[in-house]
């Protein structure tokens, strides 16, 4: 039990420096968890601190709500990747985030879903669907009371007619 | 592998039978406030096999459509998942409300609940450890958590 | 004591309910409060429930959301109106609405501003602060470490070149 | 009345002197995130003598500019509302950063915390009530209340 432990915790504080570099862009950010007890670590806490891209280090309670997003991110994904579920879905995630960085976690997501597993993500903001494959559209339907409808759209269609769009034009 | 479907009856906002997807690699479902996004999420969760106090209701009676104004369409709900592996071959994953219970059927025949966890852990999905799903307003949250509650995330996926 | 707690809740009820209303801007939306204890409220709790606009009565946890945060702001603006602060500050109450809710709202905040009391409001949609009469811009300035610096702009000089923009084009 | 200015001190990322503000009837705060707009929202908290605990900080001295890497610029950081009556005359309310205290000056005079807050109720703002503040995060846990924290709210603002 406590090699699982370890190796899981291994795997974790190496993979969520790696990712969270990967979502700020910035090699000088950093992301690292450390263990209040280092020789036995499932006995104590694990703290966890990140230094966003143009700060110092600082306590997490110091960060602001955007940053805290961004740095939970990285934990979720840095845990994922111990044992990759085939897919990973996220609930509006990109709440608290500004459109900069809307569009590096949108990229970064993009990016895994090609290379790793499959991202399936229900958001409100036209920057982070933008980017996806596929759109599942959800329409609520009135009647004695409210229910729910789907429409599919591969987007992947309009890119095609948007590149052709494009080369006809040139 | 990948979600190929989710095939929903009665469940939430969701009326009648109704199929939700395909999903590609990248997908983002999108509506206005309250049209029932999460009810999909909560669908997912319910047919991993979470327990009903992490589904938003007190009741599992509470997911069947029309329950939450008294007004129960159907004494049942149930959700498909269609999962398709790499080599093509497609696994289905389905639970179904059965009075205060719940019967799991995998590849279309009843099993009992540990066979069905157990199907699930052979793709990937440790439903105890909710490795996959995150849940709306959960982020920030998961950033300040105390270092002894990390711990025990730690503990859940090791 | 008790007189007071009463009059606050008497306000109160009456107000939540006319302000969601017009937050929804649909007549058929209800927002009540009921103590469990009506003889002496201040004893027990005080529960809230809303009807959405297309919806039923259904309790608080089966919401959306987004519907949630409808219905929070209705409530804090009710206790607002009991005893009017000359200001009211919100940060980021936006984070969980869709567009046609953002809208309800930043026109409603526009109006309770212009006739009630002072309304400032932070907030990272353009759809929610292209309202604003003015913009308070705030930048990090890099240095051995981030600190802040502002910008103000006057939306009103804008409007009316903007204005006088579209009288010329007639 | 209404909130005019805000001057704020080496208060969190604000270094030296810095004027925010005029705030008009409708006024919206904008920047990219952690930029430093909710550190607008501490020190107007601050000045409106609320306590250390809900400024995210444990001790005030932390509220100065670079204590949070250790390298606090100065030994006190302050923050003054200028706030304008109907009539045209302005009232200042300004606190300071002492050591582990604060001082509190109404108008340019030291004066008590109880004179200041006495001050404050008189154009309406019972800083204990919090009513006229709303922090990030705070909204969707507002109307998930228990019944009896909401009792809870009612008692503060009546
Ligand atoms: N048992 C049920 N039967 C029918 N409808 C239900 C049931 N339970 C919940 N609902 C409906 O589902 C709605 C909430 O849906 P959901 O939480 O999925 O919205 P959402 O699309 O995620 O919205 P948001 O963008 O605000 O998060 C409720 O308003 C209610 O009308
Ligand atoms: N004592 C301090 N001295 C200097 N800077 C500080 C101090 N305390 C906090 N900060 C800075 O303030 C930042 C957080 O600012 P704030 O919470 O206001 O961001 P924000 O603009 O609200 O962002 P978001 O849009 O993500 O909510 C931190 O990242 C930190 O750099
Ligand atoms: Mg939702
Ligand atoms: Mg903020």
């Amino acid at each position: 039990r406590y090699d699982q432990f370890s190796q899981c915790f291994e795997h974790v504080s190496v993979a969520i420096d790696q990712i969270y570099k990967k979502f700020c862009r910035n090699n000088g950010a950093q992301a690292f968890l450390s263990p209040e007890n280092p020789e036995e670590p499932y006995l104590e806490g694990i703290s966890y601190n990140c230094v966003a891209p143009g700060k110092r280090f600082m306590p997490m309670d110091n960060l602001s709500g955007g940053e805290k997003s961004i740095a939970a991110l990285a934990l979720l994904f840095a845990m994922h990747s111990f044992r990759p579920a085939p897919f990973f879905v996220l609930d509006e995630v990109d709440a608290a985030l500004d459109n900069t960085n809307i569009s590096k976690v949108s990229s970064f997501i993009k990016q895994q879903s090609h290379e790793k597993f499959q991202i399936i993500v229900i958001s409100l903001k036209e920057e982070f669907y933008s980017k996806a494959d596929a759109l599942i559209g959800v329409c609520p339907q009135e009647d004695d009371f409210m229910f729910s409808r789907v429409l599919t759209l591969d987007l992947a269609l309009y890119l095609d007619s948007n590149e052709n769009e494009r080369q006809m034009k040139h | 592998g990948y979600l190929k479907l989710l095939l929903v009856e009665n469940f939430k906002s969701w009326r009648g039978q109704q199929c939700i997807g395909p999903f590609k690699k990248f997908t983002c479902v999108i509506g206005p406030n309250g049209s029932g996004k999460s009810n999909i999420m909560d669908a997912l969760s319910f047919v991993m096999g979470e327990k009903t106090s992490n589904l938003r209701v007190r009741h599992i009676q509470e997911l069947i459509h029309g329950a939450h104004v008294g007004k129960p369409v159907s004494s049942t709900g149930s959700v498909k998942m269609v999962y398709c592996e790499e080599s093509g071959e497609e696994k289905t994953f389905s639970r179904i409300i059965r009075g205060n219970g719940s019967e799991f059927l995998f590849n279309g025949t009843a099993v009992s609940r540990s066979a069905y966890t157990k199907e699930l852990k052979e793709i990937g999905i440790i439903a105890r450890a909710r490795n996959c799903l995150v849940f709306q307003g959960e982020v920030e949250s998961i950033a300040m958590k105390k270092p002894k509650e990390r711990t025990q995330l730690f503990e859940q996926i090791s």
